[in-house]
């Protein structure tokens, strides 16, 4: 279903790029 | 770059899991500041401390005034906050104009000044209680706030 594969996709990069900012030193966003 | 009051509208849900005393579910409860006022002092209350807090008018009523001076006194100290503690100076085109906000509760200044609350939300000690609190929102939601968070990074390196 590409619907759900979009879906999943979409969880992906936002799961990444959020589990990403939480392994980041506090204090440095950028 | 992020339509600032698309983002407003996201970043409203997201203000709406503070679960702060004020009311916070329209541009309007926020043109006061004290909604605003209340999410930072649990974003970080030893900067946005109880005494910093009395200092923003309980209830301006509908002197806009008194909000334009609420408004200004928490963008300097989000200011200040940024550059002191995050280390992270905030760029002119992220300034929003508090007057507008104040006076008629402007969705695009409204959805830059929450921008840079959320700056302060996924930067400060607490960040990983904030973050962990975003990725429970809707996707939609997400991928706004995300958006606005790529943008106060890209703008931050330039």
């Amino acid at each position: 279903d590409p619907n759900m594969k979009a879906g999943a996709t979409s969880e992906g990069v936002l799961a990444n790029f959020f589990n990403s900012l939480l392994s980041k030193k506090t204090g440095s966003p950028g | 770059s992020v339509d600032k009051a698309e983002l407003c509208g996201s970043l409203l849900t997201w203000l709406q899991t503070f679960q702060v005393p004020p009311p916070c579910a329209s541009p309007e409860d926020l043109s006061s500041g004290l909604a605003v006022a209340h999410v930072l002092n649990q974003i970080d209350p030893s900067w946005f401390n109880e005494t910093w807090l009395q200092d923003i008018s309980e209830d301006p009523g509908p002197n806009w005034r008194l909000k334009v001076s609420n408004l200004q006194k928490i963008l300097q100290s989000l200011v200040e906050y940024s550059q002191d503690v995050l280390g992270h100076p905030v760029s002119e085109q992220h300034l929003p104009d508090v007057s507008l906000i104040g006076e008629f509760s402007d969705p695009t200044e409204l959805g830059k000044l929450l921008q840079l609350v959320l700056g302060c939300a996924i930067s400060c000690e607490k960040k990983q209680e904030h973050i962990q609190r975003i990725m429970t929102l809707e996707e939609s939601v997400q991928h706004i706030v995300m958006e606005a968070i790529q943008e106060l990074m890209t703008k931050d390196t330039q």
